[in-house]
């Protein structure tokens, strides 16, 4: 397999928040995030997985000093948008693989789940794209997560 | 604001799996997609948003005809690992807006919710990387979501 990895970089720079049990209409997602963006925080990650009974759990992340901000910004929408509770982490760690053409590699994304498994550390949230794949731990894994994945792609490292 | 945005483009070749109710515990995410990737199929989207009372969701895309053995090779490690149900659309379409430098302009997905939102259409994914962001709707909703996503960059591309 004719694979390359540009880097493997860790950000523990941020803290996230998660939205449960948004309901699954139009609009909603441009309610939230329209809020936290008029309040000038530079949001990093967005993920939503596909919905379940009609409700999906939304999670960002943002610069740690931001997250008491988010949270007022965040329990604020919910009651309006019949959402669910409000869940966060002061302290998450963001792990990602970038390279060229890695489309075709879903091997990447592999390797990193069982590099990291075999470190014994949880994967707390995935999100993938053609020439990144992201994945975040608990802050306290970082270091250790970084290690992993360091010495799982070093054959393949540019 | 300077912003530049490279590219909108539709995928409309996929489909998504989900496996909701995944125990939130080291090693399992590795399972699920050593067994999909050993099957050679070619995972192009992997999302998890954060877990919720211990268990998370997890939801993947795949080209279209591969989702019959995706579902049979998830329902196989459903029980083995103790998740909830499967579920499963045959059709969804990846709307991406890439551009250099996104990371300071959450604005793109602000914009792109709205946009998708100005037009009636529902959110069911959101996977965000520093220089692309992904948002899955319905495959019947590809068309109106590119043309409302054009027009809403049309001042901002390249
Ligand atoms: C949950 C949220 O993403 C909703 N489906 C929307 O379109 O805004
Ligand atoms: C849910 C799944 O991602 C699990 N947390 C793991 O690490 O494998």
């Amino acid at each position: 397999e004719d694979l390359t990895i540009e880097d493997v970089t860790l950000d523990a720079s941020q803290g996230r928040v998660t939205l449960v049990g948004v309901p699954d209409v139009p609009g909603l997602a441009a309610s939230i995030f329209e809020r936290v963006g008029e309040a000038g925080i530079l949001v990093d990650m967005i993920v939503q997985s596909y919905s379940v009974e009609g409700r999906a759990n939304l999670t960002f992340t943002v610069p740690r000093d931001d997250i008491e901000r988010s949270l007022e910004l965040v329990e604020a929408v919910r009651s309006e948008i019949g959402a669910g509770p409000v869940t966060s982490s002061a302290s998450v760690a963001k792990l990602s693989v970038s390279g060229i053409g890695m489309r075709s590699h879903t091997s990447v994304a592999i390797r990193m789940f069982s590099a990291l498994a075999a470190a014994n550390i949880n994967v707390e949230m995935i999100s993938t794209s053609e020439v990144r794949v992201n994945v975040v731990v608990d802050g306290a894994d970082g270091e250790a997560a970084l290690a992993a994945l360091q010495k799982e792609f070093a054959d393949v490292q540019r």
